[in-house]
C-alpha cells in the first residue's frame, strides 16, 4: 500500500483512477489511441512541440497527429462522438474487429464483455499499430507538412498529395468532412 | 531541433525488413542506461528499482550480441536508453499517464522508458501488483525496435499477464531480437561435457552429463534438450569451477576408463586435476600428486602451454593440440605415442580440400548429445568423421574434418553481458 504518515491517511493523495473503458465511445478512443483505426505515428508524437499538447481534455494522440500531419485545417479533431456516419461506424467495427482478433477474443464486431474486459487489462501504452516513420516520402511530406503546418500556409490538396502512403484515402474521406 | 534529431534518427536508422518485426534502433552494441534522479518510483526503494533494471537489461544482453552499462555519471545526452516514473503528466512527456490500472508504461524510440507510479508496481517474485521486472524487459523491447507482438508467450504481448513464475525470453522473442541485431558468436576458451555420478531417489546411481562452454572468466552451461544456455548464464569462472584459474582455462578432459575416471583443467603451463564429486580442484589427488602441477610432469612430452585438447575414448589417447600441431598421449603407456606430434591436418585431414582450421584451435569438444567430435575456431566448428560416417560414405579419410559450419547455427544464444552486468 501506498506509504502514508498521517493517522487519517490524508497524506496519500488520493490515486487516480484511469478513465475505464465502458461504452463504445471511449472503446473508439481506445482503437484509436493504439493504432486499430488507423496506425499510430509514435515517433511523431513524440515530437510534436509542448503547445499541440492540449488542456486534459486533449483529444487522442492520433487526432493530435493528425491535425499536425493533415495540416490544412488546424481546428481541433476531437473524438467525434457516436456519429452516424456509415464510414465512421463500419470503422469501428473492423477495428472492434482486429483488436478482438489480436487479443484472442472471438471475433464479434460487437463492443461485448469480453471486450470490455480486455480493454481495461493493465497494458502498455505504445500503439499496437504504429506507422512507419522513415519511410522516405512520409519522412519528406511529414517534415514538409510540419514546416508549412507551422507557417500555417499547407493546403488541404497539398496535404491529400503528400500524404503518407496507405493513408490517402482515409485522409480525402476526413478532409471531405 | 526534436524535429531534426527525428529526421537524423529516422535517416540514421537501418531499417531491415523483417516481415514488420520492428527496427533496429541501435547500431552500436554497448549502451548506456540510467534511472533519471526526477524519475524515481515512490514505491520500491531506489536499490531495488535499479537491481530490477540491472536484471531488465540483463536479460537481453543474454540474448542477443547487446550489452548495457548502468552509467550514473556521464552527461545525460551520453546515456542510450533513461528510465523514469512519474504520475499524470510526467517528466515532459507528451503522452499523459492514466492514474492507476490501464496503461503502465511507456516507452519512446529515443530510448525514454516511462513507468506509470500510479500503478503498483512490485520487485520480482512479489507475487502481487504489476512485476515492474517484466514491464520493463518489454519496454526495453520497445527501445530495442521491437513492437508488440500478439503471440502467447511473448514478453511484447500488449497487455499484462500476471507473472507466472519465473518468465523469460522465449525462444520466438529470441530470435526476433537477433533479426535486428544478429546472433551471438565469438570464440570461446574451451567446451565440454562434465560428467557426474547422481543417485536417483531410489538410490540408484546414475550417470549425468552437463554442456559447459567457457570464454575467459564467464562460462554458461548449455541446455542440449532447450536449444539455449541456462537462464541467468553467464556466470564467473570462479563462482562455479572451484579453484581452477578465475580467468580460465585453455582445455578440459575427462580421462574415463575402466579403471580411470580423471577430469583436468589446464591453464598455460599448468595442469589441475578436478573432483566432481565435491566440486572442486585437488589440492593432492588419491595417487598423492599435488596440483596445479607442470604439463610436462604429468604427460611426459607434451610441451605447455596447449591450445585445447580431448581425451578420445576410442583409441585410449590424449590429443594436445599446440599451434599446428597435435600430440597424441597415450593414457595406458602414459607417454607420447610414436611419431607425434604430427601436422593436425595430417591427422585430421580436411574431407573437402580447404575448409579445415589449420591450427591454433580454440576448443577440442567431445559432445554426449551428437556422439561426436568438435573442433571449434573462432566462430566456426568442424566435426571430426565418425566410424557411423564411414559406414555410410567409406571414401570419407578416417578422422576427417566434415565442412565447416557456424557455432552460432548449432549452438544457440550464448551471449556475453557487460562486464558490470556479470554479478548482479
Amino acid at each position: 500500500e501506498k506509504i502514508f504518515h498521517n493517522r487519517d491517511h490524508s497524506d496519500v493523495e488520493i490515486q487516480q483512477q484511469a478513465d475505464p473503458i465502458i461504452d463504445e465511445g471511449t472503446a473508439q478512443q481506445f482503437l484509436s489511441k493504439y493504432g486499430f483505426i488507423k496506425p499510430v505515428n509514435w515517433e511523431e508524437i513524440q515530437f510534436e512541440n509542448e503547445e499541440a499538447v492540449l488542456s486534459d481534455d486533449s483529444p487522442a494522440p492520433k487526432d493530435i497527429v493528425s491535425v499536425i500531419q493533415e495540416g490544412g485545417s488546424l481546428s481541433r479533431m476531437g473524438i467525434k462522438d457516436q456519429s452516424d456516419d456509415p464510414a465512421e461506424s463500419l470503422q469501428f467495427t473492423s477495428a472492434l474487429e482486429e483488436f478482438q482478433r489480436v487479443s484472442g477474443l472471438p471475433v464479434t464486431g460487437a463492443f461485448d464483455d469480453a471486450t470490455k474486459a480486455a480493454m481495461n487489462e493493465p497494458r502498455c501504452g505504445v500503439p499496437d499499430k504504429e506507422e512507419p516513420a522513415d519511410s522516405s516520402d512520409a519522412q519528406n511530406a511529414t517534415e514538409t507538412e510540419l514546416r508549412n503546418a507551422t507557417a500555417g500556409n499547407i493546403t488541404a490538396s497539398t496535404a491529400a498529395n503528400e500524404t503518407v502512403n496507405g493513408t490517402e484515402d482515409w485522409r480525402a474521406s476526413t478532409e471531405v468532412h | 531541433g526534436k524535429l531534426h534529431l527525428k529526421t537524423l534518427l529516422s535517416k540514421g536508422r537501418r531499417k531491415r525488413e523483417a516481415e514488420g518485426l520492428g527496427h533496429m534502433a541501435f547500431s552500436k552494441k554497448v549502451l548506456k542506461w540510467r534511472l533519471i534522479g526526477e524519475g524515481y518510483s515512490s514505491q520500491l526503494s531506489i536499490d531495488d528499482q535499479r537491481y530490477v533494471f540491472r536484471l531488465a537489461f540483463r536479460m537481453w544482453s543474454e540474448v542477443s550480441p547487446l550489452e548495457f552499462e548502468e552509467d550514473s555519471h556521464s552527461p545525460l545526452e551520453e546515456i542510450d536508453i533513461r528510465l523514469g516514473f512519474g504520475t499524470g503528466r510526467h517528466l515532459g512527456c507528451t503522452q499523459r499517464f492514466d492514474g492507476a490500472g490501464r496503461e503502465f508504461a511507456h516507452a519512446w524510440f529515443l530510448g525514454d522508458i516511462h513507468f506509470d507510479d500510479d500503478e503498483h508496481f512490485t520487485a520480482p517474485n512479489a507475487g502481487s501488483g504489476i512485476s515492474l521486472l517484466k514491464v520493463a524487459v518489454h519496454e526495453i523491447g520497445h527501445v530495442l525496435g521491437l513492437p508488440h507482438i500478439h503471440r502467447t508467450g511473448s514478453i511484447m504481448q500488449p497487455n499484462y499477464l500476471p507473472q507466472d513464475a519465473g518468465f523469460e525470453i522465449d525462444w520466438l522473442d529470441r530470435k526476433a531480437i537477433q533479426h535486428l541485431y544478429g546472433a551471438c558468436n565469438g570464440r570461446f576458451s574451451t567446451a565440454f561435457d562434465w560428467i557426474r555420478k547422481e543417485r536417483t531417489p531410489y538410490g540408484e546411481e546414475v550417470i549425468r552429463f552437463n554442456t559447459y562452454f567457457m570464454r575467459d572468466g564467464w562460462y554458461w552451461m548449455y541446455e542440449n534438450r532447450s536449444n539455449r544456455t541456462r537462464y541467468g548464464d553467464p556466470v564467473a569462472v570462479q563462482a562455479g569451477w572451484h579453484g581452477i584459474p578465475a580467468d580460465g582455462v585453455d582445455a578440459y578432459v575427462h580421462v574415463w576408463t575402466w579403471s580411470t575416471d580423471a577430469v583436468y583443467f589446464f591453464k598455460g603451463t599448468q595442469y589441475w586435476r578436478y573432483d566432481s564429486e565435491n566440486d572442486r580442484v585437488y589440492t593432492e589427488d588419491p595417487k598423492g600428486h599435488r596440483y596445479p602441477r607442470l604439463i610436462s610432469e604429468g604427460f611426459p612430452g607434451v610441451p605447455g602451454p596447449i591450445d585445447t585438447a580431448f581425451y578420445n575414448r576410442r583409441d585410449n589417447h590424449i590429443y594436445f593440440f599446440k599451434g599446428p600441431d597435435v600430440y597424441s598421449f597415450d593414457v595406458s603407456a602414459n607417454a607420447k605415442a610414436r611419431g607425434f606430434p604430427k601436422r593436425i591436418d595430417e591427422v585430421f585431414p580436411a574431407a573437402v580440400p580447404g575448409d579445415h582450421p589449420g591450427g591454433y584451435l580454440d576448443a577440442a569438444y567431445f559432445s554426449y548429445t551428437h556422439n561426436a567430435v568438435f573442433l571449434l575456431k573462432g566462430t566456426r566448428f568442424w566435426r571430426v568423421v565418425s566410424g557411423k560416417d564411414r559406414i555410410r560414405q567409406p571414401s570419407l579419410p578416417r578422422n576427417s574434418l566434415l565442412p565447416h559450419r557456424e557455432v552460432e547455427d548449432q549452438w544457440f544464444d550464448i551471449c556475453n553481458v557487460h562486464a558490470t552486468a556479470l554479478k548482479l
